[in-house]
């Protein structure tokens, strides 16, 4: 890989508290156009798989592409993938570097 | 009211 590729990483959180504890911002057309990770609370599913960080950029959410997704609808793909009762758990693929892919 | 600030947009789970 070239010297400015960014590196990602699949990163599988198990739904192992009541929520999943984190917070975003960001989304197309604002300056930040993938969300962004700006949170993760003690106790929540994300902070115990131990995994996410914060400033790290959501690519996909169990494989559905953050790429074009305004704030609005980047949160609705994520809260429902916590909510839902198919899987147990949330795939995330995130990025540290802080750019659009 | 002022534009929505779709840059201060944050969303907590």
């Amino acid at each position: 890989p070239g010297l400015l590729e960014p590196t990602s990483t699949l990163v599988r959180v198990a739904k192992s508290a009541g929520t999943l504890g984190i917070a975003i911002e960001g989304g197309a057309n604002t300056r930040q156009p993938l969300p962004r990770i700006v949170t993760i609370q003690r106790g929540g599913s994300a902070h115990n798989c131990g995994q996410l960080k914060v400033g790290q950029v959501i690519l996909e959410v169990n494989g559905v592409s953050m790429r074009g997704r305004e704030h609005r609808d980047a949160a609705r793909i994520i809260a429902e993938a916590f909510k839902t009762k198919e899987r147990d758990h949330v795939d995330f693929l995130v990025t540290e570097f802080n750019v659009a892919l | 009211s002022p534009p929505k600030d779709y840059e201060d947009e944050v969303t907590f789970f």
